[in-house]
């Protein structure tokens, strides 16, 4: 099993090398890599060859071949059923998204607790929502991976609380609530504050320059 | 200037430091905050060194004193003003988003298309919402210093284009269309997929052990 640093920075990597697919690169080398998206290029090639694979000399690695690699190594091969409680505007954001119901993800259902929702079908991929009393016998009847939390911050906890009785094994938490979940329940939270801190700095220093 | 490699540890420094101050923590070492956080104890206190910046023996760093130094750093004591173009799903969410409207960023005008949204206030924070003709013209009024992109996927180039022509230096693009934009304007994708990556090789690894 890969530890969880190597996992973030091979995720990292995935990203680059969609992008690079998306720009139309065949190939890369790791020099190239480490430069174009400010990476270390030993890391790479220490990364790479742990799990055997190289670079040809003077070409670089092969794109397709890399990429279908990483997604085997982290697990992605497989479609993960995912469902959002929350039908609010954040909510029917995300089940509208494209990038969230192609290949390794599909979102199979919503939960709200407004009567007034309950009963329709969302957005262009039609997914029902259902009250949220019966999240749990609806994440087990549709065999749901992945909980995303996208209700009101004082809600948060009790909604985890719900994802984790049904058998969810991973959530991600969009409220600015923190939750407490079992040792066997990955959170991972969702902030854009990051990256608009990053902007940011970038503002205030090109205005410098 | 802080380069942008050093920024961007900078900025995950930040986030690490506000989450143990709102666990009641006061005072951290480098080697807690590296186990803790998965991060790099030596480099933490290069980073930190290079700033003038030193943990007293045996104690660690102020974690007051040292959010404020980096946030100084990094260029975040001051207030930016930031507009969303699509007064959507998504936009609408990011506009009552807490963390988005306290200190460092406010959000000052929201724009739209749709005739029927123009000319109203949205959310907890009453912005207005403008028509996106207006661009230009309320970009510059209000200072706006960041432009998010929440429309459609098809119209975030010429958004893009409006807000660089109002002088805008930084955008958030939400949206999965690439955006170009000359040099001196810095562009960030929002994108959950790598944490919900993430999230799917946790599912995956949990089920093996
Ligand atoms: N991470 C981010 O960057 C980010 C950005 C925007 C919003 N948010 C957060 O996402 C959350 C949702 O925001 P929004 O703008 O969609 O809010 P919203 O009010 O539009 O939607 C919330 C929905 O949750 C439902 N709800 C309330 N209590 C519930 C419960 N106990 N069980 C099930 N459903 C319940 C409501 O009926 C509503 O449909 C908020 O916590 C907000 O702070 C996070
Ligand atoms: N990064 C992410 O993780 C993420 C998540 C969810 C959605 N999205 C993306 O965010 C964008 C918005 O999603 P949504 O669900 O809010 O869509 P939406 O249809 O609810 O909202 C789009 C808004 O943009 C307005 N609009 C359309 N064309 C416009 C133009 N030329 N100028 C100004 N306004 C215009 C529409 O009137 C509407 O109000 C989409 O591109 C979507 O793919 C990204």
């Amino acid at each position: 099993c890969v530890s969880e640093v190597v996992a973030k920075r091979l995720t990292l990597y995935l990203r680059c090398f969609i992008q690079l697919k998306e720009e139309g690169y065949d190939f890369v080398s790791s020099k190239e890599l480490a430069e174009r998206f400010n990476l270390n290029s030993d890391l790479i090639r220490k990364d790479f060859s742990y799990f055997g694979t190289f670079g040809k000399r003077g070409v670089g690695y092969n794109i397709d071949e890399i990429i279908e690699k990483i997604k085997t190594i982290l697990g992605l091969k497989k479609v993960y059923n995912v469902a959002i409680a929350g039908a609010g505007n954040l909510g029917k954001a995300l089940a509208d998204y494209p990038k969230f119901n192609e290949g390794t993800f599909r979102i199979v259902a919503m939960f709200d607790n407004n009567a007034r929702k309950v009963g329709r079908k969302y957005g262009v991929n039609n997914i029902p929502i259902f009250h949220v009393k019966e999240l749990p016998e609806k994440v087990k009847e549709l065999e749901v991976d992945i909980g995303i939390i996208a209700v009101p911050a004082r809600a948060a906890q009790q909604v985890a609380d719900s994802f984790v009785k049904a058998g969810v094994s991973g959530l991600m938490n969009f409220t600015p609530a923190r939750i407490a979940v079992p040792s066997n329940v990955k959170t991972v939270c969702a902030d854009f504050r990051a990256q608009l801190e990053m902007l940011a700095y970038y503002v205030s220093n090109l205005k410098k320059s």
